[in-house]
């Protein structure tokens, strides 16, 4: 009946009634920092007008605004002193866990999503969305293939006068290996496992794609809709993302960047896990 | 020194911004696919060979090392049909690590010794039950059992012993909601 919290001596996050991440809490400090999963529909277009054609493979076009998945979450909490989990369950095809492992200073998001359904006949665009106080002012970092951070700024590009007729997709920039916001106080990053298209369409807010079911082709060669099928069905895509939220401050000795850049390499080459379990005859003399 | 290139070959290809960015037609896709399951698989002769060396173990089958290829859906036909199991963790980083690990059991309760036959905390965590129901999955995992690698040295390795014990003890740490 209580409101649900997770974490350890470094970090918590914190659940509303509908079993939404509601906020985080770093070093005693609470921030809003909420967390769901929406889509976009995929455009259906005329391939032969430039600016009219389909969401596909090599475009992301989507029509219209964004869609949340569910008003409320089912979730499942698991504590113990190794890790602390909430389980949580958007519909039929968008799950998640949440959990802060002991000692750790970031939160690990594992998403399952799919099979993506299209008994309507329309294509959809699956995002994990997460909404701060942080006041970003338009900008936003994304990586480029793991090394230095590009800051972008929205509907802005550097060299040339903007008239962007694209809101969304044309604020859409490559994440390979983390994307960022900041403020004078706080800053939250997110890092992921698999390259992903990302963007920050609002003030604090971050979004990252994480799965795709098109049902047209947008006629830029590969020919075919992006409608994976596997048994039968859509395909079903699990990941990670990791959050880190504090501190923007430069003068704090280790930065928070810093640390982002330590699990960056930690979690994009962790450690091999190999098993031997020699029928059963391995002993622990043995061992 | 093939095995290797085999898969150096296979890197090369995924090199082209098709396979990147995902843009390639779904029989690329799934040649692409087919060709890295065969180049992992030859590295992983070269692995089961150099570990086998390193632990002392026989080359007779018996004694094999091997990876959970279906680690990213709770699954591990290795680790969830074993009653013990040796769990070696290489790390890869020029420095030393600390990562968690997930292994694929089902449930009972289970001890995790460290290369000092030190007791290592360990913890029982319910695998979602979507991810238990994906049609496709075939496995009697209904957990993971979660440890954390204890500074695993640079480019080096650590061994635990992960042995299932009978009962399950009543005063488990798990606490649900």
């Amino acid at each position: 009946e209580d409101n649900v919290s997770i974490g350890n001596e470094h970090v918590s996050v914190n659940f509303d009634e509908n079993g939404f991440m509601s906020s985080i809490t770093v070093h005693g400090e609470t921030h809003s920092l909420k967390q769901n999963f929406l889509y976009y529909d995929g455009a259906l277009g005329n391939n032969e007008e430039f600016r009219n054609r389909s969401s596909g493979a090599y475009i992301f076009r989507p029509n219209g605004t964004e869609k949340a998945v569910t008003d409320v979450v089912e979730i499942q909490v698991v504590k113990s002193d190794v890790v602390q989990e909430v389980h949580q369950i958007f519909n039929e095809w968008i799950s998640q866990v949440i959990r802060v492992y002991a000692g750790q200073e970031h939160v690990e998001l594992e998403w399952l999503v799919g099979p993506i359904p299209i008994d309507d006949g329309v294509g959809k665009e699956i995002i994990s969305r997460f909404e701060s106080d942080i006041k970003s002012d338009g900008a936003f970092w994304t990586d480029s293939n793991g090394r230095e951070m590009l800051r972008r700024v929205r509907n802005y590009r550097e060299t040339w006068n903007l008239d962007l007729v694209e809101p969304v997709s044309g604020n859409y920039y490559p994440v390979t290996a983390k994307i960022a916001i900041e403020d004078d106080q706080s800053r939250l990053a997110v890092l992921n496992d698999r390259a992903q298209g990302g963007s920050s369409l609002v003030d604090g807010q971050l979004e990252l794609m994480v799965h795709r079911r098109l049902l047209r082709d947008d006629a830029f060669g590969v020919g075919e809709a992006l409608n994976e099928t596997q048994y039968g069905a859509g395909l079903v895509a699990r990941g990670k993302h990791w959050l880190f939220f504090g501190s923007s401050q430069k003068d704090v000795s280790p930065t928070l960047q810093a640390k982002e850049r330590f699990l960056q390499n930690k979690v994009l080459l962790p450690s091999w896990p190999f098993v031997n379990s020699a029928d059963n005859l391995l002993t622990l003399d043995d061992f | 020194e093939a095995h290797l290139t085999a898969l150096r070959d296979v890197m090369g290809v995924m090199q082209h911004h098709d396979a990147i960015t995902g843009t390639e037609k779904q029989h690329v896709a799934d040649d692409y696919a087919r060709m890295l399951y065969e180049g992992f698989e030859a590295c992983s002769a070269n692995i089961r060979s150099v570990l086998n060396q390193l632990s002392g173990y026989r080359e007779d089958g018996k004694f094999d090392w091997s990876y959970c290829k279906q680690a990213n859906i709770s699954a591990c036909a290795t680790t969830e049909n074993a009653d013990n199991t040796v769990v070696l963790l290489y790390n890869p980083l020029g420095y030393g690590s600390n990562d968690y690990v997930r292994l694929p059991v089902k449930d009972g309760q289970y001890s995790v010794l460290n290369d000092r036959g030190q007791t290592v905390p360990s913890t029982l965590v319910p695998i979602p039950s979507s991810v238990i129901d994906l049609p496709f999955r075939e496995s009697e995992a209904t957990h993971e059992l979660v440890f954390q690698g204890e500074q695993v040295p640079p480019v080096g390795y650590k061994t635990y012993y992960v042995s299932k014990e009978e009962s399950r003890d009543s005063s488990s740490t798990e606490m649900r909601q």
